[in-house]
């Protein structure tokens, strides 16, 4: 996360690390069930076995274990079968835990969007992750406050991509506060009434990170994908015969 | 790589056989960037003349945005091949190695368009220092030069009738990017062959209608899929299945779409709503006669709904007289079925006259107890 601050053990409870060996954290993702996660499509190029990961939750200092961590190992990588990965579109998949987490303080899913419920631009959200901050990789989990914008303001950044619905755009114009290489499957969440906070987006892909920053950030969209979620989980639920 | 080991550039190189011997990296690779698809090569070798370790990273680079856009002002008539040959480098299928442009085709290229780049704040990129580049002719090393049948658009370009490459986003896209307006000709789905959405007069592939997937507002690409015959249903793939499959618990279509939604509620006259489930594409209550709690929350379940469920049980005389109800199969106990729509059977009186009623909650989410803010 570029412009952002590093954040406080459970500020953001369904923030998990996705992490395969030798590398360690590769992607981040969001707890959205007891045994349910979602992250992005692009995460598992080049390493499609579930075999090969495992999910931690609980954690805030990718260095430091805490008393609240809790890991679980992958049974089910479900990737969207429109996923492109040429154009970065469709970039979302569902991943199922071997066995359900405990929920602690620390450890609490977010929740997912009423089908047809949209965000609005000019909206102030927040991204989280451990990824890239411009200059270095940090330990501890940051998080940074970005603006949703609306789809035709964003494709002005973006003359060589099209934005499509299924992509939500986040930042500044400067690019002054945005997700980076590392954050990707990580959520931006907006808090609704009474003190709860909805998954809209996927940190999914932007302009480069590292050092002209320019434009916002693209993140999947998660309200357009509530109904194949629903549908992949109740089928991998009550319907494995 | 003639050594044992590969420079560490190679180690990224998906070339590099994965048990880690790493020899053999520098072979060439075919092009995949869409930028540079319509060159007089297909091969490469990476790393690329700007330091990119992979067409992935090249890809998403900013010189992958910056000379595209900067090929639309007609600085140059042979920049966007010039910018290919350093994104993704001729390779020699003989001795794997890199071809670089000549250096004129750089000189040529850097003086007519960085002073564009200035007018808008940009600068050439850093490292395309022309002086590496062989003069053309110079004995012992070959290099690229530009054919004059050579494109000078890429595919992610329109080109315009004037000769001019506008980006392939801005065709068709309202506003007029070619000076002889040529972008917004032929702006119809059939002559660029698409589909139209008859409502929306969205363009969509015709790959696109029929797949099981929505893409016209309306839904219209996904009518008129299938025709099945009276006692059969469509499944979400567009199959044809028996009519009494639907919702018997047994999966009959592929994609499994007939033991969808098969658990509902209906609102009922009290706050809370009647258990209904389809079968044969027929909505049913459920007779109360054995009913147990844990039943209730399977079908909350079900619903997605997996918070605490309250359960009713309502007498109801009218329902009867309709034969409009399922009842729970003797054995259901033993039978290990997933959902709950396969335990219920149709034409079993029900002695309690009494139908199921649920209130289902969902799980908790969204709080975050830990961030609580400590009064001092």
């Amino acid at each position: 996360i570029l412009g952002g601050r590093t954040s406080r053990p459970g500020r953001w409870p369904w923030q998990c690390s996705l992490q395969s060996e030798p590398s360690g954290h590769i992607c981040g993702c969001v707890l959205i069930a007891k045994k349910w996660v979602l992250t992005v499509a692009h995460c598992f190029e080049g390493r499609e076995s579930p075999t090969v990961w495992k999910v931690v939750f609980g954690i805030n200092n990718l260095d430091h274990p805490s008393v609240f961590m809790q890991t679980r190992m992958v049974k089910n990588v479900i990737l969207h079968p429109r996923y492109n990965r040429a154009v970065v579109d469709f970039d979302i998949s569902i991943v199922e835990l071997n066995e359900e987490i405990n929920e602690t303080s620390y450890v609490r899913p977010v929740c997912l969007p009423r089908r047809g419920q949209r965000v609005q631009p000019d909206t102030y959200c927040y991204i989280t992750g451990w990824g890239h901050m411009g200059n270095k990789m940090p330990f501890k989990l940051q998080e940074g406050e970005v603006r949703i914008i609306s789809l035709e303001q964003c494709q002005s950044y973006f003359d060589m991509k099209t934005i499509t619905a299924r992509m939500l755009c986040a930042g500044y114009e400067s690019g002054t506060v945005d997700s980076c290489m590392g954050d990707s499957g990580g959520p931006l969440v907006c808090e609704q009434s009474a003190g709860r906070w909805t998954l809209f987006g996927l940190t999914s892909w932007g302009s480069v990170c590292f050092s002209k920053v320019l434009g916002p950030g693209v993140y999947s969209n998660v309200s357009h994908f509530i109904e194949w979620i629903e549908r992949q989980i109740y089928i991998h639920t009550f319907l494995l015969h | 790589c003639a050594s044992a080991s590969c420079p560490d550039s190679c180690s990224h190189s998906p070339l590099c056989d994965m048990n880690n011997r790493q020899a053999n990296c520098s072979q060439c690779e075919p092009i995949t960037l869409e930028l540079c698809l319509n060159l007089p090569y297909n091969y490469t070798n990476y790393p690329n003349y700007l330091g990119h370790l992979t067409q992935k990273e090249a890809s998403v680079s900013w010189e992958s945005s910056l000379f595209p856009a900067l090929v639309q002002t007609n600085c140059y008539k042979y920049l966007m091949f010039f910018a290919c040959t350093i994104l993704v480098p001729k390779c020699d299928l003989q001795t794997s190695q890199r071809i670089p442009p000549c250096r004129t085709l750089c000189e040529q290229s850097k003086e007519r368009c960085e002073s564009v780049l200035g007018i808008v704040g940009l600068q050439w990129p850093e490292d395309t220092d022309c002086s590496q580049f062989p003069e053309e002719n110079s004995d012992n090393q070959t290099c690229l030069t530009p054919d004059d049948d050579v494109e000078e658009c890429s595919p992610s370009h329109f080109k315009c009738h004037s000769g001019r490459c506008v980006l392939a986003s801005r065709r068709c896209d309202g506003q007029a990017d070619c000076e002889d307006d040529s972008d917004e000709e032929n702006c119809g789905c059939k002559e660029r062959g698409l589909w139209e959405c008859p409502t929306s007069k969205l363009c969509i592939r015709h790959t696109m209608i029929c797949d099981g997937f929505s893409d016209c507002p309306d839904n219209a690409d996904e009518k008129n899929c299938s025709f099945c015959k009276k006692d059969e249903i469509t499944c979400a793939n567009h199959d044809c299945v028996p009519r009494k499959g639907w919702c018997d618990g047994q999966i009959d279509c592929a994609d499994k779409s007939d033991e969808w939604d098969c658990v509902t509620l209906s609102q009922n006259r009290s706050s809370l709503m009647y258990l209904t489930v389809q079968r044969s594409a027929t909505n049913y209550h459920v007779c109360a006669d054995g009913w147990e709690e844990n039943l209730s929350h399977l079908a909350c379940k079900q619903m997605g709904l997996g918070g605490p469920a309250v359960t009713e049980i309502v007498q109801e005389y009218e329902q009867l007289h309709h034969d409009k109800w399922l009842n729970l199969h003797s054995e259901w106990k033993s039978k290990n079925m997933s959902t709950l729509h396969a335990h219920l059977v149709t034409g079993l009186p029900c002695r309690s006259k009494s139908m199921v009623s649920l209130l289902c909650t969902k799980e908790d989410c969204g709080r975050r107890p830990a961030a609580r803010m400590y009064k001092r």
